[in-house]
């Protein structure tokens, strides 16, 4: 399995 | 200029060691609600966000919006000079260079002040969407760093699965397999709400380093959604909490 990055989910303000 | 003061440097201590393991740099913006952090851990795989309404301190003023720079470690070093039951002023100027915190005994027969030199750091800040969560999960807080602690001995990677019938914590390594089960309890220490099951995958030592908070609150809330970060969340009395999220891990 592969770490995902949480900006994948959470888009920069 | 801001001036908060806390009646325990006990609180103060708690919340920095919630976050000094996950994140070393972050900026603290006051404003006239209360207090607000929000950082990344270096790896980009968690979120930690932090929120102090005024509530939380026994006196606070901040007539303008100030972003305090904190390098965590020093002020980790500056609050375990603290007694718990000292009360803290923190004060800053509208532009400052520096952080004054300045403790007080009991009976006011000791004072000790620091400055803290503040960072000015340039921070990205991610907007969190509102979440309807599939499955929100209550309980003892203290249970859950158990949890955390006793699956780490077995992976890195544990596997939360979340039923009607309850939460499943498994963790399969070298060593062998351990799942643990909690269901929700008649008492009402342990309380699930699922509108649909969901299993996923996390790292075991970013759920370890979660449980840092676990002084904070006898409570901890755990919310889980298909395709969108864990969300661990633990109040700090009645006017804060400390949310951590965590990406999960996915399929190859």
């Amino acid at each position: 399995m592969q770490q995902s990055s949480i900006t994948s989910f959470f888009k920069q303000k | 200029m801001l001036e908060a003061r806390l009646g325990e440097t006990q609180l103060l201590k708690k919340i920095v060691d919630a976050l000094k393991e996950i994140i070393s740099l972050s900026t603290l913006d006051c404003s006239e609600t209360g207090m607000q952090l929000q950082s990344m851990d270096n790896s980009h795989v968690s979120l930690v966000s932090l929120s102090l309404q005024t509530g939380c301190f026994e006196k606070y003023r901040c007539d303008r919006n100030v972003s305090l720079g904190l390098d965590l470690k020093s002020l980790s070093k500056v609050v375990k000079s603290a007694s718990g039951d000292d009360s803290v002023t923190l004060s800053a100027a509208d532009k400052a260079d520096k952080l004054l915190l300045s403790f007080e005994s009991d009976n006011k027969s000791r004072t000790a002040d620091y400055e803290l030199k503040l960072l000015n750091l340039d921070q990205d800040h991610l907007g969190i969407p509102d979440t309807n969560y599939a499955c929100t999960v209550q309980m003892p807080s203290s249970e859950f760093a158990r949890i955390c602690r006793d699956m780490s001995m077995f992976s890195e990677t544990v596997v939360i699965s979340c039923t009607k019938q309850g939460i499943k914590f498994s963790a399969n390594g070298d060593l062998g397999s351990a799942n643990i089960k909690l269901a929700e309890t008649s008492k009402g220490d342990i309380t699930i709400d699922v509108e649909e099951p969901i299993t996923q995958s996390f790292a075991g030592r970013y759920l370890n380093t979660f449980t840092r908070a676990t002084p904070l609150s006898d409570r901890v809330k755990i919310c889980l959604a298909p395709e969108v970060p864990l969300l661990v969340e633990y109040s700090i009395e009645d006017y804060g909490y400390i949310r951590y999220y965590l990406a999960p891990k996915v399929d190859d």
